[in-house]
């Protein structure tokens, strides 16, 4: 069901905005925003594109607040098949959730004109979560900068946060993972044991028939991941999966010459359980891919907001390139 | 302000190398 939701001044003490902004002409997507400066980002995107743009209540994060996904749709009569992007499921990786809102951005202000956009617009609907993990996104911006989990409670209150990319249904907490919640990657008492992943997990299970294409997005190392992370088996269609990704970092490259590694976290990165992305493809999303924005190691997860621009504009590129895949598969004949 | 940024942890971070947890 679609929710409004109207910031209100002093609701979050903690996270007042660090700039004022009024309309979204003044937004800078250049910079890193605030939680409260991205609630009233999708607030606004809602408004000024009512006839494409709807903000939707997802559920509730540990520490009650609100999760919104922002569905981007032109009105059709055909069936359209949807595409699935989140951001910010660790916290400290601040330009995911600056990528997300950039790609929002770019999207609405070109699809009228650009016949690539207007193309994919007028085939598939994106469903886009700007911060997953909220609770945590806010904790790295007033306490601890570099906080990864949520900030669920554990072992009587002395130790906080689960790791949410370990904790969805996909080989749970098998490898790469940790059952002690004093670790960065802590799996949480069980599958999908936090309400944040609980949210994720039951709307794409939900809506799973129509959408044909899963994006993560997250930072650093400059990888595009396919699954799998909890196994060095291979899904079915690896072969496609590492074409089209081979295509996209290619796309990325032209733009500002960034080279990117594709292949499966367990081949490419490391071993990891639980993950979004393995569990995505594993209920049955053909395309499923995590995004390891741009950085090499040089700043790690405090990416300068100089770096902003460049790393959204060559993370278009191949998010586009993923997109004209999905079309030509699945639109194509429609 | 509520919101600065700590800056200790990030001065640890650098010390870290690569690959950290992604």
């Amino acid at each position: 069901y679609e929710m409004r939701f109207v910031p209100q001044d002093g609701q979050e003490d903690v996270d007042k905005p660090l700039s004022s902004w009024r309309t979204l002409e003044n937004y800078s997507y250049d910079k890193y925003h605030s939680m409260t400066e991205i609630y009233q980002w999708m607030y606004q995107i809602g408004e000024r594109y009512t006839d494409m743009v709807t903000q939707h209540f997802l559920g509730m994060t540990y520490e009650s607040r609100p999760m919104y996904y922002l569905k981007i749709s032109q009105p059709s009569s055909n069936p359209k098949k949807s595409i699935w992007m989140d951001c910010g499921i660790h916290a400290r990786e601040w330009i995911a959730p600056a990528f997300c809102q950039w790609f929002v951005k770019e999207i609405l202000q070109n699809y009228q004109h650009d016949s690539r956009m207007s193309r994919l617009l007028n085939s598939l609907d994106f469903y886009v979560l700007p911060v997953l993990n909220i609770d945590g996104y806010i904790y790295s911006w007033t306490t601890d900068r570099l906080w990864r989990k949520s900030r669920s409670p554990h072992d009587n209150g002395t130790c906080f946060g689960s790791d949410l990319n370990r904790n969805f249904n996909a080989s749970w907490c098998s490898i790469g993972a940790s059952k002690n919640c004093q670790d960065l990657t802590f799996c949480g008492t069980g599958p999908m044991s936090e309400p944040e992943t609980k949210a994720v997990a039951s709307f794409l299970e939900s809506q799973k028939e129509n959408i044909v294409c899963f994006l993560t997005i997250h930072s650093y190392g400059q990888y595009i991941l396919l699954p799998y992370g909890y196994t060095s088996n291979k899904p079915s269609n690896y072969e496609e999966l590492i074409q089209v990704g081979q295509k996209a970092a290619n796309a990325l490259k032209a733009k500002h010459g960034t080279n990117y590694r594709v292949g499966s976290s367990a081949d490419i990165l490391y071993s990891s359980s639980g993950s979004s992305r393995d569990w995505a493809r594993d209920i049955g999303i053909p395309f499923s891919y995590t995004f390891e924005l741009r950085d090499n190691g040089t700043y790690g997860f405090v990416l300068p907001e100089t770096q902003i621009q460049p790393t959204c504009e060559e993370t278009m590129e191949a998010v586009l390139s993923i997109l004209d895949d999905v079309y030509t598969k699945y639109c194509l004949s429609n | 302000s509520a919101e600065k940024v700590a800056f200790l942890p990030v001065l640890l971070f650098l010390l870290v190398p690569f690959p950290a947890l992604l």
